[in-house]
């Protein structure tokens, strides 16, 4: 028996409207500790993984360890019959489920739902625990501005940090550009830039995966970027009180 | 080149 109430509803459907365009099928894991979930990507270069623990639900109940694969775009179809507004609980009865029940609550109406689910055998990625030798805290607004215009100049961004600051740039056909952000220690947090750079390093990226990511802003006002040499970089948004999602990007790497 | 997430991950 499984069931997870979401008292924010509108938050479950900022994390898979943030992951829709990464990833197709997932597996969903539950157990005692909360919710789940890592996937890679169509084509293999980024990480999705999200973790939601058990106390931040309004209610949350899982007696045994439970898989449930389903496809985002199915679940999509289903929460868009939701409001942002709404309570939502998954449920399941069974130890092996074939189905998972929504229900969505709002003052003034409940509506229920079943997504059928699929048995998906996808490999599991052991991500070890990183010591990253830079990790940079900024507007998660800003870092998506910066990818989605730098974005236009060249579909490669390269990211350089030091004591000062973190540097975006770009250098393609038409031209080239960089955005160094600066550290400030305003008392706004939502505005706060930390650095904290023990090893500088220079990595460059696909910023279209930042971009299909970058729907997670919605999700914190801050975004933390982790980064070592040669290292896949992650992003990382945290879900107040519930948990993070996250994803980890291979660098492109000169030949 | 870009490289690919599972080389720096072992599948667990």
């Amino acid at each position: 028996m499984f069931e997870a109430k979401f008292e924010d509803g509108g938050l479950f459907k900022k994390i898979v409207e943030a992951i829709k365009e990464l990833v197709k099928n997932v597996n969903l894991e539950a157990n005692g500790t909360g919710i789940s979930l890592q996937a890679m990507d169509t084509s293999h270069v980024a990480l999705v993984a999200l973790q939601l623990n058990e106390k931040g639900f309004k209610k949350y109940r899982c007696e045994k360890s439970l898989t449930m694969g389903l496809s985002i775009e199915n679940l999509q179809k289903i929460l868009k019959c939701s409001g942002n507004d709404d309570q939502i609980t998954l449920r399941t009865q069974d130890e092996e489920p074939t189905t998972l029940s929504f229900t969505f609550e709002s003052k003034n109406r409940i509506s229920e739902f079943q997504l059928n689910l699929m048995s998906l055998d996808q490999e599991q990625l052991g991500v070890p625990d990183t010591e990253y030798s830079s990790v940079v805290r900024m507007p998660s607004n800003e870092f998506t501005k910066i990818c989605r215009e730098l974005g236009n100049i060249n579909e490669a961004i390269g990211i350089e940090t030091s004591k000062e600051g973190i540097k975006f740039y770009v250098k393609g056909d038409i031209g080239e550009g960089q955005v160094s952000v600066k550290i400030n220690d305003t008392e706004k947090p939502e505005e706060r830039v930390e650095c904290e750079v023990d090893e500088p390093v220079n990595l460059s990226f696909a910023v279209r995966y930042f971009n299909l990511f970058n729907k997670a802003s919605a999700l914190s006002s801050q975004v933390i970027l982790s980064m070592s040499q040669d290292q896949p970089l992650v992003i990382e948004y945290i879900i107040e009180e519930m948990g993070s999602l996250k994803l980890y990007l291979a660098p492109k790497i000169n030949d | 080149m870009q490289k690919k997430i599972a080389s720096f991950f072992k599948s667990s």
